[in-house]
């Protein structure tokens, strides 16, 4: 208990600084493999010309996440955890001073990819979004209830592949909003791009009601 | 590292109580939803009447794939760790005095889905597989590199669905055998079958060359 209030105490130093430039910080979750940075890449082709984004990834090791990011033309800093499965506030504090944030309308942070215990540390941000994608199966929320009930927003990645698995919709949904009642869904394809303008339009509302 | 070294100790036990009963035991990770289970349950179904099959189930929560190996009959245990990421070598031997060990000869272990944690974490098995699936992406070797490092076999699950992803096999590969060159590697479809075959020929082989 002591190591989390030790990081949350860490976390709302985060959040005051990202406050001050009136940046809305996103946290997203998921299994390994899931579509983290794909679905950050899709939300960057989105909003050019239109919002600034900025991005903080988290892996264990390597930095092939951001370099694809990179690609973009977005300010963006690789965290490598060196080991630990997840990121914690420190770690993000001094990302934070290597990134223009009076030039930042959105901060998107790609956690480590496991679906347990980035759940556990707050980082400072203003939404936690888990991601669960067609491949893995339903049965997930029942298995990691954790991930689902603190998340504010659930998206369903790699929609395009439905008609390949048993994967009950309908039912998952029931899950989730079983464990998490409030809890926004959104139903996406990375790949050919269905639901990306709904997630799209969650973050700029988002935005609109934190300004 | 104290908590590894008591973890090692029982750990040692486990493999002495296995050892007593002649029985091969396997521990099998992955990220959540890569095919651990599948993987077990097509395993269960090629040894039937002839090699006896126990399994220990290990997940955060719910029995859902306890439930799934009971019905084939095969002795089973579910083991929640309720929050912790990985199974830990204490969990498994309270585990184990609930298994007729007397009549087993293959042992599965289903770790908790993760790709960090449980590569940590000796249960007193006698081999480690890693289980990646084709959905995940072909970049897990190099974002989660000690889960491929400690692994003696690697499973390329959902071969089936190569020609639905950009997953480069022959990189993927390269890159395993970079960071464990002694790793084996088995490429297969749990819903097709393909290469199932093999993996139990590697089973059983590893359980002549024990006994
Ligand atoms: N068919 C399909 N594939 C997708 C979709 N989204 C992502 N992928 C593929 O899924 C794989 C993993 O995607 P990533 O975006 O790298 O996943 P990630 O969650 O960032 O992975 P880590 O950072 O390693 O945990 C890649 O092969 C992607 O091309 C989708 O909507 N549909
Ligand atoms: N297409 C295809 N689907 C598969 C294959 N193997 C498993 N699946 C599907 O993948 C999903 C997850 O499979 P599971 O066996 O439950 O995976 P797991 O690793 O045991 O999952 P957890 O225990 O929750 O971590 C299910 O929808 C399976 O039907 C395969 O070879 N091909
Ligand atoms: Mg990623
Ligand atoms: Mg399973």
């Amino acid at each position: 208990k002591n190591v989390t209030s030790a990081n949350d105490a860490i976390a709302a130093q985060n959040t005051q600084v990202l406050d001050k430039h009136g940046i809305l910080a996103i946290n997203l979750m998921s299994s390994p493999g899931s579509g983290k940075t794909s679905l950050i890449l899709k939300t960057i082709e989105h909003f050019k010309g239109e919002l600034r984004l900025a991005v903080i990834e988290g892996d264990v090791a390597s930095k092939i996440d951001a370099d694809r990011i990179d690609k973009q033309g977005v300010p963006v800093v690789q965290i490598n955890t060196g080991g630990s499965c997840s990121l914690e506030a420190h770690m993000v504090t001094s990302a934070l001073d290597k990134l223009p944030l009076e030039r930042a309308d959105i901060l998107l942070i790609e956690n480590v990819g496991n679906l347990i215990c980035p759940a556990e540390f707050t980082l400072g941000e203003h939404k936690k979004v888990v991601i669960s994608s067609i491949p893995e199966g339903d049965d997930k929320p029942l298995k990691y209830p954790l991930m689902f009930t603190e998340a504010d927003v659930l998206v369903i990645n790699k929609i395009d592949l439905l008609s390949h698995f048993e994967f009950d919709v309908t039912g998952f949904r029931k899950a989730v909003k079983g464990l998490n009642p409030t809890i926004e869904v959104f139903e996406v394809s990375c790949k050919t791009g269905v639901g990306i303008q709904a997630w799209c339009s969650w973050i700029a509302d988002e935005l609109r009601k934190k300004r």
